[in-house]
């Protein structure tokens, strides 16, 4: 049961 | 202007053929000092990165900055289409600005030409960490033989595509992929007398779950290298890198899975 993160969870600009 | 001298099977052509399946676009981003290639695959699960500095490019030309989305598929066709002996050259001109031509000449000065549209690559909101953001949010990294990588990319992405884990002390570096059969547990030791070919350098210790489909996917492109860096976080995606040329390299990140 884990959640699949997405790239864009971490590198998107601000 | 841009020329891009490309041969079949070089870093460019070697890491559009490893995306093909996962992505339909590269966005590169030209200047005069080199070139940097992006693609993020279609679930946005990881992301790629070419780093080709001019120098390591043997006839590059760029007179200006051009940021260009390249169909990939379009792209690799072609190049399969070339013959191993053809020289083959991407150019983007100024007259023809939303078209790539990829020309192709045998040694006997025959050509071919491709020419087709360039797409919308969509990546702006993608910034990729840098060296200072490595050594601040990253606890451990893992120098290793790119082939022995692969090796194992291969075995956890055939036992189990959907859950894998890597897990990192001052000791030791472990693998691990669950299927639907069985599970496969892979351990380096670090050896104390020699850490040239393996070695360890950990702040604490690390262990991070992800899809090993994605890691097999790009462990062939890393063969080009003799040797890969695993750069493992507890809050971000894993990076594995390696040197291409002099000061070329190849970067990609594979978003975990994590405890809800």
């Amino acid at each position: 049961p884990c959640i699949q993160k997405r790239i864009i969870d971490y590198f998107s600009k601000k | 202007m841009l020329e891009l001298p490309l041969v079949k099977g070089d870093p460019f052509h070697h890491v559009m053929e490893a995306i093909l399946d996962l992505s339909d676009v590269a966005h590169v981003v030209c200047t005069t000092r080199g070139l940097n290639l992006l693609a993020v695959d279609t679930k946005h699960l990881a992301i790629v990165s070419l780093l080709f500095p001019a120098e390591d490019f043997k006839g590059y030309t760029c007179d200006e900055y051009i940021s260009i989305g390249i169909p990939i598929r379009d792209l690799v066709n072609a190049i399969r289409c070339g013959d191993d002996k053809d020289t083959i050259t991407l150019k983007v001109g100024e007259e023809n600005f939303g078209t790539i031509t990829l020309s192709f000449v045998s040694p006997e000065k025959n050509t071919v030409d491709y020419e087709f549209r360039l797409v919308d690559a969509k990546l702006e909101r993608f910034r990729l960490p840098d060296r200072h953001f490595l050594r601040s949010k990253y606890q451990g990294s893992v120098k290793m033989p790119s082939v022995e990588f692969r090796r194992i990319c291969k075995c956890l992405s055939n036992f189990g595509d959907e859950y894998g884990v890597i897990s990192v002390t001052d000791e030791d570096l472990t693998y691990f992929a669950k299927g639907t059969d069985g599970d496969v547990y892979v351990e380096y030791k670090q050896q104390e007398e020699d850490t040239t070919i393996f070695k360890i350098d950990v702040r604490e210790p690390v262990r991070l779950a992800f899809n090993p489909k994605y890691l097999n996917t790009f462990a062939k492109v890393f063969t080009l290298s003799g040797q890969v860096k695993l750069f493992l976080s507890k809050t971000h995606p894993l990076m594995v890198e390696c040197k291409i040329g002099q000061k070329g390299r190849i970067r990609c990140f594979v978003a975990p899975k994590v405890e809800p």
